[in-house]
């Protein structure tokens, strides 16, 4: 009789075993180099398809991938986009796909790879990539994606974290509902942690008697370094530099604020519930000595005041109870509602309301692009740009898919802020509070990186119109090694009411022992650190290019450098192929925004650097000397000298 | 702490000591018309020294009434205050930080200077010891050089003598001790036994300081100073000197 009709449950042996499934990440001054790799072997009498499906955050760079099938090894390579077409076209893998497809999940992508393996093979998968970790509300947060789909005989996560500026604190956070409890191991020194995540067969299975695996989800670490300099920390090395700046102990700036919400027929339900959930903790976050009004728009456009007013206890209930009442209908007038609010910022500031020591945010909270009033995408961007003053920034939030997201964009980083895609679930008003709490402490405006020196080059953006308390502003250049012992930096910057001029000086060889040190650290972290912000920089010009010329002048420049660092970016694909080269595959970058460096709270301009201002170079206490020379001794008493006098 | 008054007339360094205690404020420049007041609080040593507890300046005020501005030194933070705003500086910091007419430059653990106008300037020095001595601990010193920007009633332990009083040394004659020279010195109508001393200039050797060869006045300056030491405590950091 077959097993099973005796009516005992036959177990369903698994047909491909996982034998192994590794993760390494190494994260070296926020530069975050990450290796996934799998290994099975299929056990069933027929071939099996097998998936490699990797969630890697978006903005990350993947740089290599490698597959083993049965003893034929695939490589990948990097390509512009249509060579690689062309290459992938001229020999498709039969049996063989790869690709990265958008993910459903926040602000991460696929990298996928199915094969068809025949029985009793093996088959082993590698992915590379890279990313920056961004610092958000005062931390660097790591987040691993592990879905190994089954029970892995060998299941290792290793972490590690290696900070020159030393560490402040590091945490992992429970990410498994208590699944793993204790199985994180966290060995944490001065400048350096490790943390691994090895659990057995028998932890892994969802249940004592499972066959299921519970390792699905993401393994998070978060941390933040010590900062000793409000000038930042200036890492220079093998001919890059990296400049991080994260100031605190500073007055946040007063801010005026205007609350831009979609209220059209899409935004009904759970969307406008938790706009409206999120909205009344944002108000009562203000400060009071900021000041705000809201602009509600569907095809109507309705404010809460006609002006901006203080934000104090009682207009603050007003505004919430004001929010709601509303009720979402009609069509979408973005256009309009940006104007106006744009008026009653300018109108506050024509009329000397604003405090002149203050910040001016719109903050833009859409689901869908407009469908009333001007609907020409571009001449909303070009009236937002002619009414809207140098001295306020848009943030534009987009909730769910059908927004045009590149819209949004474009639209605030051509006015000094950036955009951001909240996901439509349970989750947005969290969301757009997570965002909100990012803009909340203007710490200091128009702040300026100057690096003097002739011989640095290539800098990327250096001037920002805000700094935000709890992010981080990252800067990165080019030297000459042989022409500079040291990097001087001076940042100038506007806080609550004082002009600030920081310098801060980094010597060649600060780092050089402390990195041969670490086996783990990445000695090009400098590098790849300055490659992936000018890129992302670049994309992020790109799609703001004014001219054709331009564009094509920048498409060039991002080519260029993403085969010279190896990287699939949009405008390059990854080859996969094997050594025979007849047997191809294709992982192109999905259709994303990307928007510049995913994470990032600043979209910034370059400007050349100036030195330290007339103002900050006063001259020094002058050194009045107090008759420092020898007094005539009133005796010579041999051999002529003055004594010391008592408690000297 | 130590004190080292140069008088630019008599072209003469007179000195003298205050031996007080921990947390005591001394006020060092106090002038209500300009409306500024410097202010010094000691710290002692870890431990006393031959039965003596040493004391040093460990936090320095500066107010400025004018502007609204107060400014705390201490040996590891700078914090400006102004009105309800405050920011807080450290000496890692290479900064300069520009509050309308109040300038303060922090050189990286090394000084701090405040101008006001850009006439009147004060510098403050950090001396940084060894974390581990048994009894040296890091403490301030600062600098005022001369000026004719404080008004005629300004005081305080050395704004009185920005309007240099006219002193008189004569009789040099070996000391008690043959090792140490003495002077008779006339000053504000005193006749006093000062002893030829060597005080430190740090500003242009912060480790070994300068030799500033000086008239030592004892007894805490009595007679060269207006009335005791004990009249300059002050209650805050910020006080100007209540005159009698």
């Amino acid at each position: 009789s077959l097993p099973g009709e005796s009516g005992e449950e036959r177990e369903d042996v698994d047909q491909v075993t996982l034998y192994s499934y590794k993760v390494q990440s190494t994260i070296t001054s926020r530069m975050a180099n990450t290796i996934i790799q799998s290994k099975l072997v299929n056990n069933s009498p027929q071939p099996q398809n097998v998936v490699f499906d990797v969630e890697i955050p978006k903005g990350a760079f993947i740089s290599n991938f490698s597959m083993t099938i049965d003893g034929t090894t695939f490589t990948s390579s990097i390509k512009e986009k249509t060579v690689g077409r062309a290459l992938y076209s001229q020999a498709r893998a039969k049996g063989k796909t790869a690709g990265l497809v958008r993910s459903k999940a926040l602000d991460m992508e696929n990298f996928q790879t199915e094969v068809n393996v025949l029985p009793g093979a093996k088959v082993q998968f590698e992915l590379h990539y890279q990313e920056v970790k961004w610092r958000k509300l005062g931390s660097y947060e790591h987040r691993l994606h592990l879905k190994p789909g089954r029970l892995a005989k060998h299941l290792e996560v290793d972490v590690w974290i290696i900070e020159p500026q030393g560490l402040r604190f590091l945490h992992v956070p429970d990410t498994f509902e208590g699944h793993f409890d204790g199985v994180p191991v966290v060995l944490k020194g001065p400048q350096k942690a490790h943390v691994s995540f090895k659990p057995t067969v028998a932890q892994q299975r969802k249940c004592s008697n499972c066959s299921e695996t519970a390792v699905d989800g993401q393994l998070v670490v978060m941390y933040d370094v010590n900062r000793e300099e409000k000038a930042g920390e200036l890492e220079v090395f093998n001919g890059y530099f990296v400049h991080f700046f994260a100031p605190d102990n500073l007055e946040p700036i007063p801010k005026n604020i205007l609350f831009v919400i979609d209220v059209s027929g899409s935004m009904w339900g759970v969307k406008m519930k938790q706009t409206v959930e999120a909205m009344k903790t944002i108000l009562d976050d203000l400060r009071a000595e900021d000041h705000f009004s809201v602009v509600d728009f569907n095809h109507n456009i309705r404010t809460w005041r006609n002006d901006l007013v203080s934000a104090t206890k009682t207009q603050i209930a007003d505004a919430k109870r004001y929010i709601e009442k509303i009720q979402p209908n009609g069509g979408t007038n973005i256009n309009e509602a940006l104007l106006r609010a744009i008026f009653i910022l300018n109108e506050a500031n024509n009329m000397g309301l604003l405090d002149p020591n203050s910040v001016s945010l719109i903050i833009l909270v859409s689901d869908g692009d407009p469908t009333v009033g001007e609907l020409k995408l571009s001449k909303i961007q070009k009236n937002v740009k002619q009414n809207i003053q140098d001295n306020v920034s848009l943030f534009s939030l987009g909730i769910g898919f059908d927004v045009d997201y590149d819209f949004l964009k474009r639209l605030s980083n051509e006015n000094r802020g950036i955009a951001q895609r909240i996901y439509g679930n349970q989750d947005t008003s969290s969301q757009l509070k997570k965002f909100y709490n990012q803009v909340s402490t203007p710490l200091l405006r128009n702040v300026q990186f100057n690096y003097p020196h002739t011989s640095v080059t290539d800098v990327t953006q250096n001037s920002f119109h805000n700094y935000f308390g709890g992010s981080e502003i990252v800067v990165a250049g080019k030297f000459d090694p042989d022409k500079l012992k040291q990097i001087q930096s001076i940042i100038t910057a506007t806080s609550a009411n004082t002009e600030l001029v920081l310098e801060t000086l980094a010597q060649m060889d600060d780092l050089e022992e402390f990195l041969s040190k670490d086996k783990h650290a990445d000695p090009d972290f400098t590098e790849k650190l300055w490659a992936y912000l000018t890129i992302n920089q670049l994309l992020a010009e790109r799609s703001l290019a004014p001219t054709a010329a331009t564009k094509r002048r920048i498409t060039k420049t991002i080519l260029q450098m993403s085969l010279e660092h190896h990287i699939v970016t949009p405008l390059t694909s990854m080859v996969i192929e094997n050594d025979a080269g007849d047997e191809r595959m294709l992982a192109d970058s999905p259709p994303q925004d990307h928007s510049c460096c995913a994470g990032a709270l600043y979209y910034g301009e370059k400007v050349p650097s100036n030195g330290i201002p007339s103002w900050a170079n006063a001259a020094p206490t002058p050194v009045v000397p107090m008759r420092l020379a020898g007094a005539p001794v009133l005796e010579s008493t041999p051999p002529p000298h003055v004594m010391r006098v008592e408690n000297d | 702490p130590h004190f080292i008054i140069y008088l630019p007339k008599s072209q003469e360094n007179i000195c003298f000591n205050i031996d007080s205690e921990p947390g005591k404020i001394l006020n060092l420049v106090s002038d209500p018309e300009s409306g500024v007041s410097v202010n010094g609080q000691l710290i002692g040593a870890k431990k006393p020294q031959k039965g003596k507890l040493h004391t040093y300046f460990g936090t320095l005020g500066f107010y400025i009434r004018s502007e609204d501005t107060k400014i705390e030194i201490t040996t590891e933070t700078i914090t400006l205050s102004r009105g309800s705003h405050t920011s807080i500086l450290s000496w890692f910091d290479t900064a300069h930080v520009a509050y309308q007419r109040v300038l303060v430059s922090v050189k990286k653990e090394k000084t701090v200077t405040v101008t006001l106008n850009k006439e009147l300037s004060f510098s403050v020095l950090l001396h940084r010891v060894w974390k581990k001595h048994p009894i040296n601990v890091d403490f301030l010193g600062i600098y005022i050089p001369p000026t004719s920007k404080f008004s005629p009633n300004a005081h305080g332990l050395i704004g009185q003598f920005m309007h240099e009083p006219s002193v008189r040394i004569f009789n040099g004659r070996p000391g008690r001790d043959p090792k140490k020279p003495e002077a008779s010195m006339e000053v504000k109508g005193h006749t006093l036994t000062v002893t030829r001393g060597l005080q430190k200039d740090y500003r242009t050797d912060i480790v070994f300081g300068t030799d500033v060869p000086c008239w030592f006045v004892h007894n805490s300056g009595k007679g060269f100073i207006d009335g005791h030491y004990k009249d300059y405590f002050v209650p805050h950091l910020y006080s100007f000197l209540k005159r009698p």
